[in-house]
């Protein structure tokens, strides 16, 4: 299984189309860079991205530079994939 | 493997052989309502499995739910786990899923994506797309609802193998999504198609592709209420709803833009729980509630399907 540790689920609120249009370069310029969990669409919905743990300070600098808010909606991805795995394993048991 | 539903817990998730020896359980079980079809092979050679219950009678207009069609969506596999559990719990005893029964039949694909999701489990838990591969590309993986043929190639899709909305070489080109077009096409008498994926908690119509509001826009808006309303009744979950492209974004090639252009006039799709806290990882002790909720939006549907025929 992929490792998740340390990736991260940043929510983006964009305030207006140029903001979103920054959001979508991310893509762009590097797919693998972030996985977006609720894509760029418009300013009143907040966009979802899953951001590597090796991406994480390049993608915060990237969206503290262009102004974009973000907050941190899953610290850390793996914890929530372990304890879905053990509930899995219990419900079997 | 379970050899039989009795002990099959619908508040868990479970693999794709586990699904699979369910349905064959589950059909098994009740042969009078229920039956397996095999409609085609995922690109890994996999069984892509559907679920009629009928009633008899041949031909019937019918009523198509898909769930999983994005590996990673896993509460949706378990929605339709339960949900088809549902139908064979209540028929008999809900008046107005009787009355469905008697003249329509109810399609149910749990997986739709089956490689994607035993690579969710086998691999990557994130995993969205099919797995197919071309020659000469590095990456992997067609995104299965952008591989329709309705607005196929413009907004909202992707031409670059590596992104997760990577819409495929043409329309059509996905085993998976074949399957399904071949499958309602020979029909030819469906008459609704619901879409379920998560997450966001929303429920929309045609189109994703495209601004424009279709004929029936007012119907559907109205129907698409009623759903949201009837589901918010069950647990307090507010969902919002209108069409694709105006309450989420713009996609295009999208299996209920292509339901839609086919002339099946009610094409929904769902965006189940949650809005944000767990995404796609929604704990299992949501999968109950979160099916609950969402069968009466569905028999909303269904309902509204049958009582305005066409």
């Amino acid at each position: 299984q992929v490792n998740f540790t340390g990736d991260q689920v940043l929510r983006v609120l964009a305030k207006n189309e140029k903001q979103l249009s920054l959001l979508r370069d991310l893509e762009t310029q590097k797919p693998q860079k972030v996985d977006f969990w609720r894509g760029p669409a418009r300013p009143s919905l907040p966009v979802d991205m899953r951001v590597p743990f090796s991406e994480l300070p390049s993608v915060k600098a990237y969206l503290k530079s262009h102004g974009l808010a973000y907050s941190i909606m899953i610290k850390d991805i793996q914890v929530l994939l372990d304890e879905e795995r053990d509930a899995m394993a219990k419900s079997r048991r | 493997l379970e050899r039989s539903t009795n002990s099959f817990s619908y508040s868990s998730y479970h693999t794709l052989d586990e699904i699979y020896s369910w349905i064959d359980n589950f059909v098994a079980e009740h042969s009078n309502l229920v039956s397996k079809i095999h409609i085609g092979k995922s690109f890994e050679n996999r069984s892509i499995l559907v679920l009629k219950f009928s009633t008899g009678g041949p031909n019937r207009p019918a009523i198509w739910i898909d769930t999983g069609i994005h590996s990673r969506e896993w509460i949706t596999h378990a929605t339709g786990i339960w949900i088809s559990q549902k139908i064979v719990n209540a028929y008999g005893k809900d008046h107005v899923l009787k009355r469905i029964l008697n003249t329509m039949d109810i399609f149910i694909e749990i997986v739709t994506n089956p490689d994607g999701f035993a690579f969710t489990h086998s691999m990557n838990r994130l995993w969205r797309k099919n797995k197919s591969s071309q020659p000469g590309i590095f990456c992997i993986g067609v995104d299965l609802n952008r591989n329709w043929k309705a607005g196929f190639g413009g907004n909202g899709s992707n031409k670059n193998p590596c992104s997760e909305t990577y819409r495929g070489p043409a329309p059509e080109s996905e085993p998976e999504v074949a399957a399904i077009v071949d499958f309602i096409t020979g029909h030819g008498n469906f008459k609704a198609m619901i879409s379920i994926h998560s997450y966001s908690q929303m429920v929309m119509y045609p189109y994703g592709h495209s601004l424009e509001p279709v004929p029936n826009h007012e119907e559907l808006f109205n129907l698409a209420k009623d759903a949201v309303k009837a589901l918010n009744k069950v647990h307090g979950i507010q969902y919002i709803f209108g069409s694709i492209s105006t309450t989420l974004y713009s996609a295009s090639g999208i299996s209920v833009d292509w339901a839609y252009d086919s002339g099946i006039k009610y094409a929904f799709s769902f965006e189940l729980r949650d809005t944000g806290q767990y995404g796609f990882l929604l704990p299992a002790s949501q999968i109950v509630p979160t099916a609950e909720e969402t069968w009466m939006a569905l028999q909303t549907i269904m309902k509204h399907t049958l009582n305005h025929p066409y």
